[in-house]
């Protein structure tokens, strides 16, 4: 079971619309997928449909031990969510518990069978949600768009990885995703070739590029593949779940 | 003296680059502004040209109750920034306090003197520093980018404010700047337009274009009005400025 946070602390860089596609398209393909909402905006829940001003999912998990299978709910064929669940945002807001409250997702995930991919997607802070993505998963998935405030917060996400990894002596494989990549901006291609500098075999091979449709597809409850199955947004998820089941990266 | 949070939980919507360009905006046309970064990312700071990975500021002010007057810097003419500092990532992650913490960006303001306009730009969440914001505020401006997620971010804020301005009793102005507008885009329009009938006579007029230059400015320490004085972006935010002196709204 391959368990991976879609994280960047950066806002507005397609964390949810990635976890959203990414996670769909891998079902698609046959894997069984967990995807879990850890972002107490449910902009991920509410992308699969799910009316967020109702729901419990993992809130309950984090906050009162539940089971994360109690919770689930199927949003599509080998497709489960674990839905933020309104009461996600105290989590952020408490500061009881100590230590052990980064460890809570990881135990919950313990006793998940059945699953190939689990991923889940992330705020955008570093706060303990965050802090519980990160303990939980093996590998994490760094959307970065095509401009500069993107590449100064992967760098800063560098730094806290490396910060807390030391920390804990607990090591992540990181891989990095190009988001609302413009194939025509000089910028985006700078900066891809930043990164590319600094993390040569990190970077998935195919970056997911601007689209209109990625963004309205959410709006009505769906992911791309429903919404317009032959878009370029389509071509490049399904390609990008090829790239993470092969572990195919830029040169 | 006017107070302005530039705030919206939802990630990338263009608070920053708001903050960034607004500002100088407003001191070209003659108005004395004071910029305040409140996001431990420092995107704000790094878009002046000021190097991160030294400086003190807003950090200082709130957890040592150093005067602003200590911290700030000159950055352009009529124009002065507090910087983010490195250590305000720490003040998200205290608990101790109490309910005073929530107050003390306002205390700061309160010493003050000789400015037309205060800007703050705030992260993308709803912790301690956006709650100093809010609390020493007397106006919001909300950009919203013309998308699903961000209308769903603008929804879920209002909740928010609602919810503080009764609980304290102070109610606070304010303003949606439409960001990232793609004027061609159905979608973009459509959120334009459902904005515009929850909130009458609260959007400013001009909406922000997407631009690249207005991307491209902060990687080189530069407002739009230094990087392409000439653009799309800087004829945007001149507009705006005007509009938000004038308070001219979308009817
Ligand atoms: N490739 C793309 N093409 C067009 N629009 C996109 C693309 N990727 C994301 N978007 C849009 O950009 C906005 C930001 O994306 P998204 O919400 O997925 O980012 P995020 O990193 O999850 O944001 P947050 O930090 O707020 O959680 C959304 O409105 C989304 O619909
Ligand atoms: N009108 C625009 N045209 C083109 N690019 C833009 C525009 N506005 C913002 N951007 C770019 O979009 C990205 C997000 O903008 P910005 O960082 O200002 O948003 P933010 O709301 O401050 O994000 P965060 O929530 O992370 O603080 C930045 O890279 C910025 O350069
Ligand atoms: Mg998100
Ligand atoms: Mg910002």
């Amino acid at each position: 079971m391959r368990v991976l946070s879609v994280m960047n602390q950066k806002g507005g860089v397609g964390k949810t619309t990635t976890t959203l596609n990414l996670a769909h398209a891998l079902a698609q393909k046959g894997q069984r997928v967990l995807a879990i909402d850890l972002d107490p905006q449910a902009h991920l829940t509410a992308g699969f449909g799910i009316d967020t001003r109702s729901s419990s999912g993992v809130d309950e998990v984090l906050m009162e031990g539940a089971a994360i299978s109690e919770y689930r709910v199927s949003v599509r064929d080998k497709l489960d969510l674990l839905p933020a669940g309104i009461r996600l945002g105290e989590m952020e807001h408490r500061a009881e518990g100590g230590a052990r409250r980064g460890w809570l997702l990881k135990e919950a995930l313990s006793r998940v069978r059945g699953k190939d991919y689990v991923l889940v997607d992330c705020p955008p802070s570093s706060g303990i949600l965050g802090m519980n993505a990160l303990l939980a998963s093996r590998e994490v998935l760094v959307p970065v768009a095509g401009d500069f405030f993107s590449l100064q917060g992967l760098a800063r996400l560098m730094n806290i990885f490396e910060h807390i990894e030391g920390a804990l002596n607990q090591k992540t494989d990181k891989w990095v995703v190009l988001t609302r990549f413009h194939e025509r901006r000089r910028l985006a291609r700078e900066v891809r070739d930043k990164i590319l500098a600094y993390f040569p075999g990190r970077v998935l091979r195919t970056p997911i590029r601007e689209t209109v449709s990625l963004a309205e597809s959410p709006g009505f409850g769906q992911t791309i593949f429903e919404y317009q199955g032959r878009s370029n947004g389509a071509e490049d998820y399904l390609a990008l779940a090829d790239d993470l089941i092969k572990g195919r990266v830029l040169k």
